[in-house]
């Protein structure tokens, strides 16, 4: 069996944009990332859970999603500008984070990787403000001056040694 | 320049369970991750969004994951469980949703993939109810009785002729 985890990679070069309030029906999520499109701006991870919210009699749901920072503004502005339009809530940016992945096939199936990463976390006293998954990377936002910090305690708690790669953008 | 999406896979198989109001500090996510890999729970998708909601004083967040359906019912007695001990609030479990997403390398960087899937559901009048995103992948969860349509919808969007894999999990 390969270890599950192959590297841990550390991006300090994203913004997080929240839409809340956005009514909760077929539709709502195309309008918004084809307005993002059509300004050019690269989407990285994007998150929608589950949770609703009953707003003025009307079903909503928050979407949160990550861009480069250099696209922040423009993202925030265009959504601004479409939040009537859409019916939606308060956009908030926030450039203060950093995002730190652990990436591996496998990892699915192996119970306990997660919990492994979020521990090494939790150690280090570093708080995590979102998370993404997929089966072969798992994603945790946390503060912008806690990411390489976290890089340093998940990279030890899998026992990577210097041949893994480690991506670091800055 | 490869398509931007290779393939459409839907799993039909999951449940999704979520954990309302967790205090928000380091060591929860880890503490909740470490209990269902210690029933061999496999987690799939596991989200995570940035708002936080003050309960009680104590600002908290939701987090939201799919499992296999047989695992659904260990997962929701391990965490009703440790509720009182986690601190956090009510578990819910839903058995009714269908997982599709879209695989392909490069995604991220044509910024209109994930606008291209999401109206191809909106289209036929599907729902969103949970997105989770990597470089490779773009996942969204619908009702269960909508999967199929909406794997053929998303297949038909992006002109994916027979070759194309499509995984279709049951
Ligand atoms: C909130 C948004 O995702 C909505 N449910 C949609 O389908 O577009
Ligand atoms: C809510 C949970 O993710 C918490 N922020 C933690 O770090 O564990």
């Amino acid at each position: 069996m390969p270890p599950p985890v192959r590297g841990v990679a550390l991006d300090q070069n994203q913004a997080r944009l929240a839409i809340r309030h956005i009514p909760d029906r077929p539709g709502m999520a195309a309008r918004i990332f084809r307005l993002l499109a059509d300004q050019k701006v690269s989407v990285d991870m994007i998150i929608q859970s589950q949770r609703c919210r009953i707003v003025d009699g009307v079903t909503t749901r928050d979407i949160a999603f990550t861009v480069a920072a250099i696209d922040a503004e423009t993202a925030r502005t265009a959504l601004i500008n479409a939040a009537t339009d859409l019916g939606c809530g308060e956009i908030t940016v926030d450039a203060e984070i950093a995002k730190v992945s652990i990436v591996g096939s496998g990892m699915v199936n192996q119970p306990g990787v997660a919990a492994r990463m979020f521990a090494a976390l939790a150690q280090n006293q570093i708080n995590i403000q979102m998370i993404a998954t997929s089966e072969i990377k798992i994603s945790s936002v946390v503060a912008k001056d806690q990411g390489v910090q976290a890089l340093q305690a998940i990279h030890a708690a899998f026992g990577l040694s210097g041949a893994e790669k480690i991506q670091v953008s800055t």
